[in-house]
């Protein structure tokens, strides 16, 4: 399949686009997006040939078409309606984070399974009870949840995702996901819920061993 | 410099030899590493090349002792004093998170200026002042700060760290932070305080963007 690396570093070109967008730069070219990536120019083009021929050979890319190419390819050109599991800290900061918004990412419902939470107003959303989360997705054609709670408790949340039909979990506790898996004649098969269900990591400590890296070897930034 | 992508799959290479060795796998090579984290293996040697020899040709590396240089390389083995500033709900619920202990982040302080939230203790700790973190970061040795406030402060922040005398900064913000600019001779320069200072981004909405990617191209995951 694409590496992860590949979806990283399109998302650092689209991001670069965006501000060669704001500053009224209209043209680029791979050399240019490579150097300001820290990549080969050869790499920039091996990106973006799987999804496409963008450029006029020798002539570059115009910068508004290929960012919205790459905003197709990557799902930024339609609307995500997502839910938010788990109210506590995480789930009200990742709730009041502008960046999300921007990007066509809805959050649409927020849920919790606590008295302390349930009921209570986030950014105009009611936090509900876990028990509306099928009813909530189908109606509201639901994407992805957002899962905020506890390791422990990540699992039974992941099901009930799964088990209401989103698309995608992004999972922030510090804890592997398992689809729930049946026996099929003698055989051990992903349950139906989980067959079409992606899901995706978060962790700070990426971002923090990152810069411990770059604090002991600054000569390689 | 060493691209960015690189340090990412040197964290993935060492999760997946933590993952190994917590399965008493004590053999891998870069064919066993590639297929686990999805790139080649010609990848795999080139980014461990960086950083010397560590297996012996055509017979592997030994997982404990690759893991072990990987953590020297990426500054695991040694403790890293941390505080954040902003201890709001992003600040706290870093300072609540279980995974960045493990690797020797140590939280020693929290920083706030809010009236309500400076003098309240969590996880053992009192949120103090930003006036007492320049003597704070110089007692405690701090290396990295956390910065976790609102955009429109993060600079001011951040200033007040490097002015401490930190020696890098994990931004949380959803903005640049640039260092301070003097003038010498009449060129711009930039600031003693800000010289060593490394800034490392955190975005949770890469995250989001990568799972609303492989949604659409599940083939590609
Ligand atoms: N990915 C990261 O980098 C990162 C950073 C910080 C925290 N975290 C993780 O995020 C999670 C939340 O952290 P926090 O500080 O906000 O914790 P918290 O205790 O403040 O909040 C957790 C919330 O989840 C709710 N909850 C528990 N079980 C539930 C269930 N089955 N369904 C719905 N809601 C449920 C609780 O009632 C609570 O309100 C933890 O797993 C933490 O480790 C991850
Ligand atoms: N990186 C991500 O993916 C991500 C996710 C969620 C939130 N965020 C960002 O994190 C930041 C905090 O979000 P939040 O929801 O916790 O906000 P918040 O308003 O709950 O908390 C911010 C805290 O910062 C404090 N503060 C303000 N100026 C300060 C200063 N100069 N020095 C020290 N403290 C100061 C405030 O008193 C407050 O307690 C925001 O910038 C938000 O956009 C980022």
């Amino acid at each position: 399949g694409i590496p992860t690396a590949t979806i990283s570093r399109l998302v650092t070109y689209l991001r670069i686009l965006e501000g060669l967008e704001v500053q009224d730069i209209l043209r680029t070219s791979s050399n240019d997006l490579a150097e300001r990536a820290g990549v080969t120019a050869f790499q920039v083009r091996k990106d973006l040939a799987y999804f496409g021929r963008f450029g006029t050979r020798g002539m570059g890319y115009t910068v508004p078409i290929l960012k919205r190419e790459l905003m197709r390819v990557l799902g930024l050109n339609q609307t995500w309606n997502v839910v938010i599991v788990g109210m506590g800290r995480l789930g009200q900061a990742i709730a009041n984070y502008p960046g999300a918004s921007d990007y066509q990412f809805q959050y649409v419902g927020l849920f919790d399974v606590s008295p302390d939470v349930v009921g209570r107003t986030v950014r105009g959303l009611p936090v509900r009870h876990m028990d509306e989360l099928p009813e909530f997705v189908r109606r509201n054609k639901v994407d992805m949840g957002f899962l905020a709670v506890p390791p422990d408790h990540a699992q039974d949340a992941a099901q009930a995702l799964a088990g209401a039909g989103v698309r995608g979990i992004l999972n922030f506790a510090p804890t592997v996901i398992q689809p729930r898996m049946l026996e099929r004649a003698g055989q051990q098969e992903i349950s139906d819920e989980w067959r079409a269900v992606i899901v995706e990591n978060v962790d700070f400590l990426a971002g923090m061993k990152r810069l411990a890296f770059y604090i002991l070897n600054p000569h390689l930034n």
